[in-house]
This record gives C-alpha cells, sequence and structure tokens, in this order.
C-alpha cells in the first residue's frame, strides 16, 4: 500500500473514532485515539466491529476496515446501548 | 440476525404511520409510493398491518430532517449516515428519520429511498442490524434493483411477532455460505488475475493478498448485470470478461460496464436459436478458443476470427473424458482449465484431454 500522508492518517484516525463511538459504545473524553498504539479499549471495539462485518479480526485498522468505515450506512448502533 | 432480551416490540398489530414531510428530490407520490412498498415487505412475511394516517400522532412517524434534529442523533450531511429510526415504544419509539442531506431517488443512484425505508422500518418494529450481508437488516447502503427480504430479515420479523397468517408461509433468498459443502455455484471466471464465483446475486472472490473470502452483491461492481448468471468468461487479451444470463450477454472491463449491451448471442457468437442459455464459458487463454458449453455439447469460439470454428458442437463426454455430461462453471488458472459439475472440480488438461486431479470446487477458499 501506498504510505498515506499525516493529513490522511489523521483523518483515518478520527473517522476510526468516530465510528467506534457511533455504532460500537466508544466512550470518548474529547481527546482524539494514540494514533500510534491503539488502547486496547480500541481494540476490542475494532475486533468487535471487524467479526460483526466478517473481517479479518485483528483489532487493528487495516486497509478493509477502513474501506468498510467509509461506506455509507444506517445510524442505527450495531450493538445494544 | 440477533434478538437480546430486552428486544422492544409493538403490543398490537395493526399499526399506524404518518409522513410528516416530503423530500423535494422526488415527487411526492414517488415518496408515498417508496414507503408504502416498504412496509409492504414486513407485512407480507408477518401478521403486521399498517394504515396511513393523514393527521395526529401515528405509531411510526416519518420526516425528512438534516443536522442535529433534537433526537439526541444528529445527522452528518451528504453521505455517512443516510437515516435512522427508532425502536417501538412511545413518542419517538418507531420513527424513522432520513437525512435530508442525501439525495433521495426511486433507481439505481445513490440513494434509493425504497431500499433504505425499507431497512428503517424493519428498526422501527423491533429489529436490530444482521451481520448477513444479504439481508436487508445489514447496516451498510447496497442497492439491489430488486428490494427483498431475505430469509435471515423473515426469520427475525416472525422470532417477534410470529408467521404470517397467509396459509404458505413465505421464504427469501438465503445469502451462501463460502464453506457450504453443498455449494453450486452459477459460473467461475478470473477477472484480471483474481478468481470470482457468481451464486444468485453474490460474488465470492479469492484474492492470494488476502486471507479472507470476499462475499458481496455483484451489483457493488456491476449494477447493471443482472442476478443468476449463468455463465462468464475472461478474454484477457481483449481485458474483457463477458457474462451470460439466457440468450444475452453483457461485456465488461474491470468495474466499466461496456456500452451496446446486453447482445443476443445468436449474433454476436453464431449460436443457433436452438440454444437457449450457456451452462459455463472459459476461453484459453493460449490459443484464444473460448469454450462454450451448452447441455451435453459444447462449442468452440475463435476469439482472433470472431467465429466459431467449423465441426462443432460436439459431445463433452467425447473430448472431455471423465468429465460426465453436464458443465456448470469452467474458468483457466496456472494453464489449466477447470470444469466444475456440481460440487466437483476437474483439473482438465487440454493438450492431452487427461483429467489430473478431482477436488471440492470450494477447495480455492481453504474450507
Amino acid at each position: 500500500f501506498p504510505a498515506t500522508t499525516s493529513g490522511a492518517q489523521e483523518q483515518d484516525t478520527e473517522l476510526v473514532q468516530k465510528y467506534l463511538e457511533n455504532y460500537y459504545n466508544l466512550k470518548s473524553d474529547g481527546k482524539q485515539i494514540p494514533r500510534q498504539r491503539n488502547s486496547s479499549l480500541v481494540a476490542e471495539k475494532l475486533k468487535q466491529m471487524q467479526a460483526f462485518f466478517g473481517l479479518k479480526v485483528t483489532g487493528k485498522v487495516d486497509a478493509d476496515t477502513l474501506a468498510l468505515m467509509r461506506q455509507p450506512r444506517c445510524g442505527v448502533p450495531d450493538v445494544a446501548p | 440476525y440477533a434478538l437480546g432480551e430486552r428486544t422492544l416490540r409493538w403490543e398490537h398489530t395493526h399499526l399506524t404511520y404518518r409522513i410528516e414531510n416530503y423530500t423535494p428530490d422526488l415527487s411526492r407520490a414517488d415518496v408515498d409510493s417508496a414507503i408504502d412498498r416498504a412496509f409492504q415487505l414486513w407485512s407480507n412475511v408477518s401478521p403486521l398491518t399498517f394504515t396511513r394516517v393523514l393527521e395526529g400522532q401515528a405509531d411510526i412517524m416519518i420526516s425528512f430532517v438534516r443536522g442535529d434534529h433534537y433526537d439526541n442523533s444528529p445527522f452528518d450531511g451528504p453521505d455517512g449516515i443516510l437515516a435512522h429510526a427508532f425502536p417501538p415504544g412511545p413518542n419517538l419509539g418507531g420513527d424513522a428519520h432520513f437525512d435530508e442531506d442525501e439525495s433521495w431517488t426511486k433507481d439505481y443512484r445513490n440513494y434509493n429511498l425504497y431500499r433504505v425505508a425499507a431497512h428503517e422500518l424493519g428498526h422501527s418494529l423491533g429489529l436490530s442490524h444482521s451481520t448477513d450481508i444479504g439481508a436487508l437488516m445489514y447496516p451498510n447502503y447496497m442497492y439491489e434493483d430488486h428490494v427483498q427480504l431475505s430469509q435471515d430479515d423473515i426469520n427475525a420479523i416472525q422470532a417477534i411477532y410470529g408467521p404470517s397468517p397467509n396459509p404458505v408461509q413465505p421464504t427469501g433468498p438465503q445469502t451462501p455460505q463460502v464453506c457450504d459443502s453443498n455449494l453450486v455455484f452459477d459460473a467461475i471466471s478470473t477477472v484480471r488475475g483474481e478468481l470470482m464465483f457468481f451464486k444468485d446475486r453474490f460474488y465470492m472472490r479469492q484474492n492470494p493478498f488476502y486471507p479472507e473470502v470476499e462475499l458481496n452483491f455483484i451489483s457493488t461492481f456491476w449494477p447493471e448485470l443482472p442476478s443468476g448468471l449463468q455463465a462468464a468468461y475472461e478474454f484477457s487479451e481483449r481485458d474483457e470478461i463477458r457474462f451470460f444470463k439466457g440468450n444475452q450477454y453483457w461485456a465488461v472491463q474491470g468495474q466499466e460496464m461496456l456500452y451496446g449491451y446486453p447482445k443476443d448471442i445468436y449474433q454476436s457468437f453464431g449460436f443457433p436459436q436452438t440454444v437457449k442459455n450457456i451452462d459455463a464459458a472459459v476461453s484459453d487463454e493460449e490459443t484464444g478458443k473460448t469454450y462454450f458449453f451448452v447441455a451435453n455439447k459444447y462449442w468452440r469460439y475463435d476469439e482472433y476470427k470472431r467465429s466459431m470454428d467449423a465441426g462443432y458442437p460436439r459431445a463433452i463426454a467425447a473430448d472431455f473424458p471423465g468429465i460426465g455430461h453436464k458443465v456448470d462453471a469452467a474458468f483457466q488458472k496456472h494453464g489449466f482449465l477447470y470444469i466444475v459439475h456440481g460440487t466437483t472440480q476437474y483439473q482438465f488438461d487440454l493438450r492431452t484431454q487427461r483429467i489430473l486431479s478431482i477436488d471440492r470446487v470450494n477447495s480455492w477458499f481453504h474450507c
């Protein structure tokens, strides 16, 4: 994969954070999740999301996970609140 | 589908709905029709009935809103979140909101209101999201020309409200499971080096760089192709893939549908009118000869001369010994022909006319 620019990386991080907050009950204190190392909570939520969509469950943000997060969708969370 | 212990449901089965306002993207009649048909999908498979009211409070209130619309779930402008709906209950319960910042359509363009409404009304009735990609309750938007409930959707609504009062219980399409040992494919073709397997409205894609088999709608790549393809082959010299159904065929280059299709197989390839459909097709990269399998015979077509070779059709059993009399799918990979009948795949050497190995066709998926 081509290296992404830091701007694109930041957009991706924001996308992941918003997605997990909206659909996987990720609680946020308004700060961005760390770019370099994912917290265990974020990894856990990512694993839930990847399992739900039949992706490879890694707990990490890979190209497939990002592509799926970018797809238009229903606003109802995928996990029960 | 998933139902929790706390799944909310309507206590009565005769429900009312009201369309509070309209999107300017469509005529009022088109919005009414989309919402009405979306309700019908669910009433056809359950004891639920839906009556439209023109004023006052209804069980399910439907509106087009944008941005923050004061329900603690703001919309986000174009794309992203398209709509949301609340589970059964009083006040906001059951209500469905559509993001007015989307452009709503009644066709294949983004976003088809009927498709989205059918999904949202599932939530209005108490359904959660499904992990089944073929289900209407799958959370991501996917366009299909024929909106329908899958068996998973039907199972979900009937688990909450019971079966339909109709003496003949409705059924829906099942989503294929890649490792189902009984899975029989409609067609298989290489697509720019990758193998793609076609079944009903789905494709399955095996890419050596990814460990997982990708299962998705054919319409994701080629929205104009019909479901239930019967044959497909790649003519790599021209970077073209041709898909067959009945006596018609379509041609694509990558994701682009080529202009002027569908065409009929009689004028393009010279089939006699007695041929109503093609069971399987594969093109030999080395020779540019394409093999068309029809019932117990096969034709050979020269891609360079653009004509059928003389002396065909011939019996499959005569030139492909051991294969049997019928071919369901065929493709070429690593220089060999792979001929599929039912769930069995024969690796075949065209030069020696011998079977080299026999395996299950979904062995490609490392099941």
